[in-house]
């Protein structure tokens, strides 16, 4: 018999939680948080990531995790390991079918959010990544009203049309009264495979305004890269090597 | 004195509404929202775009709008036009400043949604088209349930990781009835501007297979182009000149 009724929430102990969010879809959050969960991982950190992308999912199938389930205990909810041994815990865990819709309103949402916080039995950890979903409606509200999230990442890329909307994930942060960590462009630039010569298809770098925005330091820049996108395809981000992340697990 | 109290519903006459949605952020569905209604303008229709994107809106800047205001009658909610007369509505014509953060939950968002269809004057009009966020929540359902969709485009870009979230969104259109009238490849390849080669920057092109799935053709692919992103930022979407989205004009 278990006397012990605790709840997961007060088992775990977590250092750090980190939200990884733009407002704008595309820019390459999933990846970030990825890469930053993996440079951490690599210190010998206990890392996690809570997928709070709900109709949009990424992580599972960035490290391979398609098709793998979460095992549950009288306690709470196992999250599935990843290689490296990151935990992961995302609605794609536990659909029939990685590409089944969710369609939910945002109070499900939320709840669905909560839900990987409160009853997932992270367990002891240095950092908790939460990889946000675009805009700034349900999933980042809840984050950051139901979570003691210690900061935030903001990731971008050069495009003017992408940095507007994300200046205003940036003033979410401020209005919830949340620090901006640093910032993060990607897809800064493509270097061409034959003259190594560096063409920036989207645009100059906003590296320097952003951070001067955002009022944090720039963490780093990430070019495009055709062999990221295949390593995400094939599930294989943990394979991914480059010191770009290095400086941004300080 | 006005004794035809009608409301704006009753006076718009509305051809067709084609909502642009993907389910996945960043992959085009507001470029391709303007590039069909510039198509559908050049062969003299009468088209109008509502900006469903609430918290991460793009249109206002695209089209050079910026700064521009709806204006109001009794009747109803004007529509700012463009250069080229496609009415245009968006909550980013409302704001303040353009960066403006909407931090706002699903309820807030559904209704203001609704209000864009009910409460603006858009006319008579052959076209409208509905640019939605990504996701399959409060804005795709609201649009599929409050307003008479006669069908959507599925926009999509190579890699695999974004192709399975765009699934999601045609489950989602088949799950609502709504059926699929084509599916765009956006960033299938970057021609190097050198020697013309063909670089697959996000991998294979998935437009057979994504056509395929959704039951419908591949109405586009469009490439990679600096020339498209800078127009975007500089709200001249209007000068892109490229038969591309002729054929979608069908
Ligand atoms: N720097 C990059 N180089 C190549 N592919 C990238 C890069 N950044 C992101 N991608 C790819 O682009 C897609 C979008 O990235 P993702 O992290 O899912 O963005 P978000 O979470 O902001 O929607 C993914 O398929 C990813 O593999
Ligand atoms: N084929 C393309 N070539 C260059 N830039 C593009 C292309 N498609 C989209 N962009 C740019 O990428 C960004 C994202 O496009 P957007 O239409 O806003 O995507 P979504 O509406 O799916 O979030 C915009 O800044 C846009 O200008």
């Amino acid at each position: 018999v278990n006397f012990i009724e605790a709840k997961p929430n007060e088992v775990n102990d977590i250092g750090y939680v980190v939200a990884v969010m733009s407002g704008k879809g595309g820019v390459g959050k999933s990846l970030v948080a990825a890469l930053l969960s993996i440079a951490l991982a690599r210190q010998g950190k206990g890392v996690g990531i809570l997928d709070a992308d709900i109709t949009g999912p990424s992580i599972p199938k960035m490290f391979g995790l398609t098709g793998a389930r979460p095992s549950g205990s009288d306690t709470g909810i196992l999250p599935v390991l990843s290689r490296m041994g990151i935990g992961v815990m995302s609605i794609n865990l536990v659909l029939e079918h990685e590409d089944d819709a969710v369609i939910w309103r945002g109070p499900l949402i939320g709840k669905a959010i909560q839900q990987f916080w409160e009853d997932v039995l992270w367990g002891q950890l240095d950092c908790l990544i939460v990889d946000l979903p675009p805009g700034t409606a349900d999933a980042p509200l809840t984050v950051m009203q139901s979570i003691p999230v210690s900061g935030v990442v903001i990731v971008f890329t050069p495009q003017e049309l992408a940095a507007m909307v994300v200046r205003k994930a940036m003033k979410m942060a401020k209005q919830m009264n949340v620090p901006i960590l640093g910032v993060v462009e990607n897809m800064s630039y493509f270097t061409l495979p034959d003259t190594g010569k560096r063409l920036e298809l989207f645009g100059e770098s906003k590296g320097d305004e952003m951070a001067k925005i955002a009022g944090a330091s720039l963490l780093a820049q990430i070019p495009i890269d055709p062999e990221l996108a295949r390593l995400c395809d094939r599930g294989e981000i943990e394979r991914y090597s480059s010191d770009v992340f290095d400086s941004l697990a300080q």
